[in-house]
C-alpha cells in the first residue's frame, strides 16, 4: 500500500549536512499496525512528512498503491493527501478559531459530507476518547492532552486508509492513552487502514504488528 | 518556600463554570522535588500557572517566601517571576528567531549576566541534556524532543529557586528523558531548588520525594 524505495532526506545549514533519512526501504500493507521508535531526533516524523507527500526527499521514491506521491504538484499532492492520510501531528496543527467538533469534523466537509453527518461522527469520535464534556471548546480552552485527542479524533474521522500518527500519546495518562491506541488498533484490524504510529512509549510500542527502529536516520530493523 | 492556600480557580464559558483548581493547599520546601500527577484536563497545567504567577486564581492565596505572589501588578509580577521561577512548559515557549544557545541564555541575559558567561553555561547545559550538535538551531530546525530539552535548559539556566516543569520528557525516549530528570533532580538535590514536575509518566513518577495526585480539580493525595 505505502512504499519507501531508498528514500533519503537532508537539510543544510551553510555548510553542514543533516542527514534525517538515510536510504530508508519499507513496505506497509493494508490493515498493517507498524510502530515505529528511535531516539529524539532521530528521524521519526520526517519519516511521517515524507510519507504524507508533506516532504519532497533527496533521493529514492514513496509509492501509495504503486503510485509515485511526489509526480504531482503541490496541490494535487494536497488533495492526495486529504483522501488518503490521515495525520495525527506531534504537535496537533489544530485551527485555532475553531471548536473540537468543528475540528475534527473538517476533513469529512471538505470531501463533500454534509455537516450533520460529519459533526454526528467527529462527536461519537471525541466521546470515545473522552471528550464529551468538550466539545464545543477550542484549542486555547483545552488541557494538552485534549487537544492531542482532538487530533487524533480528527485523523481518524474520515476513515482514511493510510493513518500516520506522531507521539499521539505524549501528553496523556495511561487511560487516555489506551484509548487513543484503542481507536487506531480499531482501524487496523476492522477498517483495514495502514497504521503507523511513532511512538516514545513502551506501552504503545507493544501494540504493532511489526516494529522499525530509527536511529540517526538509518532503518535497524523490520522486526 | 511556595504555598497554596486554598486555591481555587475556575473558568466560565457562558453558562458553563469549569472549576480547574478546587480549594487547593500545598507547601513546597526548599530542596523538595514534587513530583505531580493526573488525568489529562484535570487541573495540572493550571496549577503550575498558578503557581508562577501567570494565572490569577479566583479564591485563595499564593504565596513565594510569605510574600502574596498576586498582590503585585503583573510587571512586577513578570520580574518576580523571572527571577525566581524556571517553567519548563508544556509546549516550550521557546523564541522562533533565535537558536538553541540564544533561546537558553535570555534569562541570564535579562538578568545582566555576561554575554560570554550565559553562552558558556546554556552551552554546558544543552552538551548535558544532549544537545551538542544542536545548539545553533533555531526551534523550526529542531525535532519535537530536541525543542524539549532546549526549553528545559532554558529554565535552569539561571539556577532558580523554584523550577516548575510541565511535562517535560512527554516527546522523549527513556535515554533522553533520563537526562533530563537527572537535571531536575540535581537542582533539587544540589542547589536547593523546589521542584515541581507534572508528567504522565509513571517511572518519571518515580524520582520525586513526595507526590501529589489531582483529579478534576481537586487534590487527592500529598503522599
Ligand atoms: N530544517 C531543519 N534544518 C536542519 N536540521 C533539521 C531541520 N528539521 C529537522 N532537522 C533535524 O533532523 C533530525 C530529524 O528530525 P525529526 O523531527 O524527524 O526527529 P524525530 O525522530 O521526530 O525526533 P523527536 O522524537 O524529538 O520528535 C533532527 O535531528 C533535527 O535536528
Ligand atoms: N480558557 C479555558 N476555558 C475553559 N476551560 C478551560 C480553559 N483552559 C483550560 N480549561 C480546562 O481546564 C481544565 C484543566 O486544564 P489543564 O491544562 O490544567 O489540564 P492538565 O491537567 O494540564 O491536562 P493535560 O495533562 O492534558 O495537559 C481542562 O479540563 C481544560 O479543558
Ligand atoms: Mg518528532
Ligand atoms: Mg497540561
Amino acid at each position: 500500500l505505502l512504499q519507501f524505495q531508498d528514500v533519503s532526506k537532508s537539510y543544510h545549514r551553510g555548510t553542514e549536512e543533516i542527514h534525517a533519512l538515510r536510504h530508508v526501504s519499507c513496505t506497509i500493507e493494508d490493515g498493517e499496525f507498524v510502530v515505529v521508535t528511535g531516539p529524539s531526533g532521530s528521524g521519526k516524523s520526517t519519516l511521517l512528512h515524507v510519507a504524507a507527500g508533506l516532504d519532497k526527499p533527496d533521493g529514492g521514491k514513496v509509492t501509495f498503491r504503486g503510485t509515485d506521491v511526489f509526480q504531482f504538484g503541490s496541490r494535487k499532492r494536497a488533495r492526495f493527501r486529504r483522501r488518503n492520510i490521515g495525520f495525527v501531528f506531534q504537535f496537533f496543527n489544530l485551527v485555532p478559531t475553531l471548536n473540537a467538533v468543528q475540528n475534527v469534523s473538517l476533513p469529512m466537509l471538505l470531501d463533500g459530507i454534509g455537516k450533520t453527518e460529519a459533526d454526528k461522527r467527529a462527536e461519537d469520535l471525541l466521546v470515545q476518547l473522552g471528550m464529551e464534556s468538550r466539545l464545543h471548546h477550542k484549542p486555547n480552552e483545552m488541557s494538552g492532552g485534549q487537544m492531542q485527542r482532538v487530533a487524533v479524533a480528527r485523523a481518524l474521522i474520515a476513515d482514511p486508509p493510510v493513518i500516520l500518527a506522531d507521539e499521539p500519546t505524549g501528553n496523556l495518562d495511561s487511560e487516555a492513552g489506551a484509548e487513543v491506541l484503542a481507536v487506531l488498533k480499531d482501524a487496523a484490524a476492522n477498517r483495514g487502514a495502514a497504521v503507523v504510529l511513532v511512538t516514545h512509549d513502551p506501552e504503545a510500542a507493544q501494540i504493532g504488528d511489526r516494529r522499525i527502529a530509527i536511529h540517526d536516520g538509518n532503518i535497524l530493523a523490520a522486526v
